[in-house]
């Protein structure tokens, strides 16, 4: 473990403390893509379902633990408590696009061909563009209220900060994982267009909103 | 030395 891959998951887990509170003290989820979010919880079953038979750490254990159940938590909030507060209407990025190349993807590389390590792949090129319902959905709206900002923030951090993490193991492991290296790149990638307004207005205490 | 799936990683 090195510290940007303990800041990258602190900053996974700090996006999703943030999109917990946004909907509890709000009330409301609107703003955030249903579908996004049920893209997540496909990409952490998909993953984390090893925790069963693959003991890495405690740290390791926790986290998918904690990863599975808040976004299935999260996606109750969504249909069940809130449900009011969800638009459908504006959430309409086509997630089946996004899910049929993946399974494509991860059937051609993987570490090898079996049912764990083909899921396992799934998940990482899942999770690369899980995130483009929201930002479709955040370039549809025009606006973001600030709180959803800062989860989407930390959310890219998260990535971003493995970057680092894949350079520092590979200088001192000699060791590369080239699916997650080249995901991860395409992941960040996504979100360099938000992180250039967020910087540029949010952080400098203006509201998100996209040029006309 | 070379490439794998770094197993202890979220």
């Amino acid at each position: 473990m090195n510290l940007f891959r303990l800041f990258g998951d602190l900053s996974h887990l700090a996006s999703i403390l943030i999109l917990l509170h946004k909907i509890q003290t709000t009330r409301s989820c609107r703003g955030i893509s249903f579908k996004t979010q049920a893209l997540y919880v496909t990409v952490f079953v998909a993953r984390y379902l090893d925790l069963f038979y693959d003991w890495v750490s405690l740290y390791n254990f926790s986290m998918k633990v904690f990863f599975i159940s808040s976004s299935i938590y999260i996606l109750y909030l969504m249909k069940v408590r809130f449900r009011p507060t969800h638009d459908p209407s504006i959430d309409t990025f086509r997630a089946e696009y996004l899910v049929g190349p993946c399974v494509v993807l991860a059937l051609i590389f993987n570490y090898k061909f079996t049912f764990p390590e083909v899921l396992w792949s799934f998940s990482i090129f899942l999770e690369s563009v899980a995130i483009l319902p929201q930002l479709f959905m955040l370039q549809r709206t025009g606006e973001a209220e600030t709180i959803t900002t800062h989860y989407l923030a930390a959310l890219g951090a998260y990535r971003a900060l493995y970057i680092p993490n894949w350079i520092y193991r590979y200088f001192s492991e000699g060791v590369v994982d080239p699916i997650a290296v080249i995901a991860g790149l395409v992941q960040t990638a996504l979100y360099v267009d938000f992180f250039y307004v967020y910087f540029t207005k949010v952080l400098q205490g203006q509201k998100f909103e996209l040029p006309a | 030395q070379g490439t794998a799936r770094a197993k202890d990683e979220l």
